[in-house]
């Protein structure tokens, strides 16, 4: 009953592309978990993807132990600012960057595991008016935070031991930076979506501002997820939080603009309906697939390139979904209920 | 997409803005 429960629906027309539920955990001391991602680990002599789980003012982390169970290996306790969001950092081993605040980012923390002492730790990175945080390969950790005077831009790269080894500041544009997208493929391009519904294109190696190109106003607060170059083009992938319903694509909850950066000019390339009958998002993207959860408590997922949904988890009698995120590695979606449990799906 | 739509594209856009941008 409950793998029928979980069995995706598939809609009709679509590609056999779907989610297999591999496994889930259940933390019971936790309930209403508010972010979840997968993290490299070792342990016993091998490296684990492991689980990490935010709640409100703790972060556990779970390590595979058999195919489909989970045994917590620790939790960090927080303190009075509460956990918002993990930060996923592709390619960091022992080692979990999480955001704490109220409404905006107030705090950047990192924990891990120290061998020096034997003991797990947490250590600030970061204090301030956080606006925009993103995880990029090669360790670094990139932040826009904002003063009434002035916008930074700052790249961090840590070491192995999460020790922040030098800083580099980006050029900001005037408009306040609220979303960070890295560009497939191009180690030194960033690219960001502003207050103003810009998208700004960076070289990190240099900090220089390369362009600032404007969305267009029928999709107002664009929030970029990632951007691919090709052809001379960039593709960005956006969602549009505020868009108003249209006749030709519905209610897209995610796009794909291609941008020429030389001419700053734009075309759309797919747009990503909602389902019929579900309405709002709040959605995660991985390469080309989006994900994201409904107001009716459903996940859905998408294939950006097609513009087309690919598979819907309904809520069951257990519970709505409360998230719905990539694994930092592979096709691995993490879904979880507000009962504090997480599903891990392969896509 | 065609140049009609987009101006003219360059493969290196990254570099030549690169180039054109204030350091």
């Amino acid at each position: 009953e409950v793998a029928e429960q979980l069995t995706p629906v598939l809609l009709d027309g679509l590609r056999e592309e779907t989610l297999q539920l591999v496994s889930k955990l259940k933390d019971p001391s936790s309930c209403c978990p508010v972010d979840v991602s997968t993290v490299w680990w070792d342990g016993a002599g091998c490296r684990e993807l492991c689980v990490v789980t935010a709640a409100e003012s703790s972060v556990s982390l779970w390590k595979p132990l058999a195919p489909d169970s989970w045994g917590k290996v620790y939790t960090w306790q927080l303190g009075e600012i509460p956990v918002i969001q993990i930060i996923p950092l592709p390619d960091m081993c022992n080692l979990v960057c999480i955001a704490l605040g109220d409404l905006e980012i107030a705090e950047i923390r990192l924990l891990l595991y120290s061998s020096e002492n034997d003991s797990f730790k947490q250590s600030l990175v970061k204090t301030g008016n956080i606006k925009a945080v993103l995880g990029l390969k090669d360790r670094r950790l990139v932040s826009s935070s904002r003063t009434v005077q002035e916008q930074q831009v700052e790249i961090v790269t840590f070491s192995e031991t999460g020790r922040s080894k030098d800083g580099q500041t980006l050029m900001p544009p005037e408009e306040t930076v609220l979303a960070l997208a890295e560009v497939e493929g191009m180690r030194d391009a960033l690219v960001g979506t502003t207050a103003l519904n810009s998208i700004v294109v960076w070289n990190v190696k240099t900090g220089q501002l390369l362009k600032k190109m404007h969305v267009g106003y029928s999709y107002p607060a664009s929030i970029c997820h990632r951007a691919y170059s090709d052809s001379g083009l960039l593709f960005v992938a956006l969602s549009h939080p505020h868009a108003k319903e249209s006749k030709s694509c519905g209610n897209p909850p995610f796009r794909v603009v291609a941008f020429n950066p030389k001419t700053a000019r734009s075309v759309g390339v797919t747009f990503s309906s909602l389902p019929p009958g579900h309405a709002g998002r709040q959605g995660d993207v991985q390469d080309t697939w989006a994900a994201a959860v409904l107001s009716s408590g459903a996940v859905a997922v998408w294939d950006l390139l097609l513009g087309q949904c690919t598979a819907l988890l309904p809520p069951g009698p257990a519970g709505s979904w409360v998230l719905a995120r990539w694994a930092t590695t592979g096709a691995c979606l993490l879904a979880g209920r507000r009962d504090g449990t997480v599903c891990l799906y392969r896509y | 997409c065609s140049e009609s739509d987009l101006g003219p594209i360059s493969l290196n856009w990254f570099e030549e803005l690169s180039a054109e941008a204030p350091p």
